[in-house]
């Protein structure tokens, strides 16, 4: 464990708690993509099956059951609580084209034809992806409201974050995950024109991102 | 295929 996983992993709980407090206290997901919230619970789900075959670290086991129990909390009050107020005619991303291929690709690339890592690697290419139907959805509706822009914000962070760790680790403990670090640099690239616009609209005090 | 190391990364 070094300073930018633990750092990722904070960014990462906060960008979840962001998203789940906004949701809760305006009572609303408007701007929301629930298909995006749906599978961030997929990845968690197909990653975290490890917590019932080995004990990592108590953190690692407490982490995992807060992020499973938030991401379904998320999707819970956007299909079911506050169904009413979800956007689905802004929420069109086609996810079985993101399916699709992360299916094919984690069963040809994975580091051992078993069900648990397939369903590790599955979720591993699946998390670059997941952030797709909300980025679309705001390319679509042309605007996010700014706890919308400061969650993207934190879950690309917590992405760049793991890259820092990715490369500490490789220069401490000769640590290198192939399919993790490819496909981590793939989600993070999808952040970064995101991040422009975070940084020059954003952060210049707008109350909403419009995208030009 | 690799042999599958420690995943003890989120």
């Amino acid at each position: 464990m070094n300073v930018f996983r633990l750092a990722g992993d904070v960014s990462h709980l906060v960008a979840i708690i962001i998203l789940l407090v906004k949701i809760w206290r305006s009572k609303s997901c408007a701007g929301i993509s629930g298909k995006s919230q749906v599978l961030f619970a997929l990845v968690f789900t197909t990653r975290y099956l490890d917590l019932f075959t080995v004990f990592i670290s108590a953190y690692n086991t407490i982490m995992k059951v807060v992020f499973l129990a938030m991401s379904y909390a998320t999707v819970y009050l956007i299909y079911m609580r506050f169904r009413n107020m979800y956007d689905s005619e802004n929420d069109t991303f086609r996810v079985e084209f993101l399916l699709v291929p992360v299916i094919g690709l984690s069963f040809l690339e994975n580091y051992a034809f078993t069900p648990l890592e397939i369903l590790w690697t599955f979720s591993i290419f699946l998390e670059a992806v997941a952030i797709m139907p909300q980025l679309f959805m705001i390319t679509k509706t042309g605007e996010a409201e700014s706890i919308t822009t400061h969650y993207l914000f934190f879950l690309g962070l917590y992405r760049a974050l793991y890259i820092a760790n990715w490369v500490w680790r490789y220069h401490t403990e000769e640590f290198f995950d192939q399919i993790a670090v490819v496909s981590g640099v793939v989600q993070t690239i999808f952040y970064c024109d995101f991040f422009y616009l975070y940084v020059t609209r954003v952060l210049r005090g707008k109350a909403k991102m419009i995208l030009p | 295929t690799e042999d599958v190391q420690q995943k003890d990364e989120l």
